[in-house]
């Protein structure tokens, strides 16, 4: 109902600011309804300025960038009604190791609440894991699980071996 | 309300019993590259009652069983089961560990069990969204999909937050 | 046909003059995200005729010229110039290097020059595309377009094939 | 024309086999017309199998795999007729560690005909460049080109820094 939409709509919308300066080490982010007058049919504006930079339509920031606008936006959503569990498969794709970093704090934080379960290649995001499950194929077209031992992973971390 | 445990047999890629416990924080899953990873998210999906074969990355209802391989002959049925931690009594149930299992045989046959017991869909489903206002009872962010949290299409990032309300 | 050159100034986040020499078999570009790596892909499709504002991620035409920074006032025009080694003479001109030049001012007055002589798109069109029987004058693969060459329409995937016969 | 199209259809369809036994180190592929008898008007299958895998529609293979098949289809099209330089941008994004070196082998090999730029995060792939520039914003907004060294990422490799 209206009232329900721009009461959650404008949750969402605080939300997302403080999310947006988290992942971008500042700058500023809105989302607007670009018809106010009818909320429930109106189209949504997003607005994000990175930490020195212009405001531009979002289309024209890069893959990491959209990925960080696009997890500011799932735990900006996500915040209204937290899961009991998360499971964010290879969300990390796109993003540099500086990003990846901020990414696995800010979901460390929320694992305080829910329990994640995340699939990655990034060895920063391994090392940032509680646990490591490997699959993999021994026999080829069959999954197995196999163990993996975080303290490798975090060693070759300290050795200098990022994303 | 915890996932204790997840298990497949016959499920995509998973042609012999496999079993994850998730106890942690954060738990991460690795592999290479057609492994079985996103194949576990597929398996969580589908055994809470997702219905829509382009959600599960399958042509047809059937073809989340286990094909075969040059090694290993097709599975006969599909089996997902997930286990919760109902300690915190957020599942109106009485007993402080849930199952769900979902089956799904060649033929297409399905059913759901509850704790090991035959039961419906729509009881499991109940008891999943019914664990508060509205609750969100799990949240995916599947592979390639972040992308359409932020749409350029102004309607379809409206239908995101008229999911959340 | 090889890239000698690639030099912008005031084309998307390249608010100063930046050139980039091409001169090994494999050029890599690295840096963190959100620097400007895709903008030199941006660029060389620019400086080549691409006219397809989504094809640059822009909205309108003038959006791929520098808009400022908090640091740095927007630029009045987006320049961008490509060097070429014509020595095999791939290219019919007599010239061993062949630069082309594209310019956009703010007002939406758009140039092109030919080794620093005025020219017209058509021309330089012709030249890039007349290097023999429909020669691919350069391959280019966005990020995260990859998939669209497998795409699961069929008849998107003829296109592609279309587009190489 | 049907009779180019056609022509250049067969040639696609030999590379394509052959480019994704090379990427799959096995296995087989095919592309084929469902309306033969209508080929300027046909869609086109596309039928995978790794190795020791069945054959299964590509849309339930996984995102490495499709990355894996979209670049053999790419080379595969691409040597029906060369272009003298191509650019890749981050198309090694969803690749594991032995992917991303099959594709660095194979690009190495046409890199003998064409000039190739490519966009990375992986340090693999850094590490099979002949030369790096790194683009980063010093000045927040503005980008500038700074020199790589090569041996920093080729040594990190060394030490197990994997993509
Ligand atoms: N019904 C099925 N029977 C047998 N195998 C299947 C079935 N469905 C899917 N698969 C297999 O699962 C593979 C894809 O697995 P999945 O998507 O989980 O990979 P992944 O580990 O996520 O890889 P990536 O890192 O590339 O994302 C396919 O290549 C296919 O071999
Ligand atoms: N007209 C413009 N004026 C100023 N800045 C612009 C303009 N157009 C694009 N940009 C900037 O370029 C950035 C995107 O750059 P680009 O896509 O090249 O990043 P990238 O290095 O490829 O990053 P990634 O690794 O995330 O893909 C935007 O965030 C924006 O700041
Ligand atoms: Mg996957
Ligand atoms: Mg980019």
């Amino acid at each position: 109902t209206r009232r329900m939409f721009l009461e959650t709509f404008e949750k969402i919308r605080s939300n997302f600011a403080r999310l947006f300066r988290r992942m971008f080490g500042g700058g500023s982010a809105d989302i607007l309804l670009t018809n106010p007058e009818e909320p429930l049919t109106s189209g949504v504006e997003i607005i994000a300025k990175p930490p020195g930079k212009e405001a531009l339509p979002i289309s024209m920031r890069s893959g990491g960038e959209r990925a960080m606008i696009s997890v500011a936006m799932m735990f900006a959503i996500y915040e209204t009604n937290p899961a009991p569990f998360a499971i964010l498969d290879e969300v990390d794709a796109p993003l540099d190791e500086a990003n990846v970093d901020r990414f696995c704090t800010v979901v460390a934080d929320y694992a305080k609440v829910s329990q994640f379960i995340i699939i990655t290649h990034h060895k920063k995001t391994m090392a940032a894991c509680d646990t490591l499950y490997g699959v993999t194929m021994q026999e080829p077209g069959t999954s197995t699980r196999v163990s993996v031992d975080l303290r490798d992973v975090r060693s070759s971390e300290l050795v200098g071996a990022g994303a | 309300m915890r996932i204790v445990k997840l298990e497949m047999d016959g499920f995509k890629s998973f042609g012999r019993p496999v079993s994850f416990e998730f106890t942690a924080p954060i738990t991460g899953v690795v592999g290479p590259n057609g492994c079985g990873k996103s194949n576990v998210v597929d398996a969580t999906r589908w055994v809470l009652g997702e219905m829509s074969r382009k959600a599960l990355r399958a042509g047809s209802s059937t073809d989340v069983i286990f094909s075969g391989s040059a090694t290993r002959k097709p599975a006969n049925r599909a089996e997902v089961s997930i286990t919760f931690d109902n300690s915190c009594g957020t599942l109106p149930l009485s007993s402080r560990t849930v199952k769900i299992t979902r089956r799904l045989q060649k033929n297409g046959d399905s059913e759901y069990l509850l704790n090991d017991e035959p039961a419906k869909l729509r009881d499991i489903k109940g008891l999943i969204e019914g664990t508060g206002a509205g609750m969100s009872a799990y949240s995916i962010m599947e592979q390639g999909k972040m992308d359409s949290l932020i749409q350029s299409n102004p309607d379809d990032r409206r239908r995101v937050f008229e999911e959340a309300a």
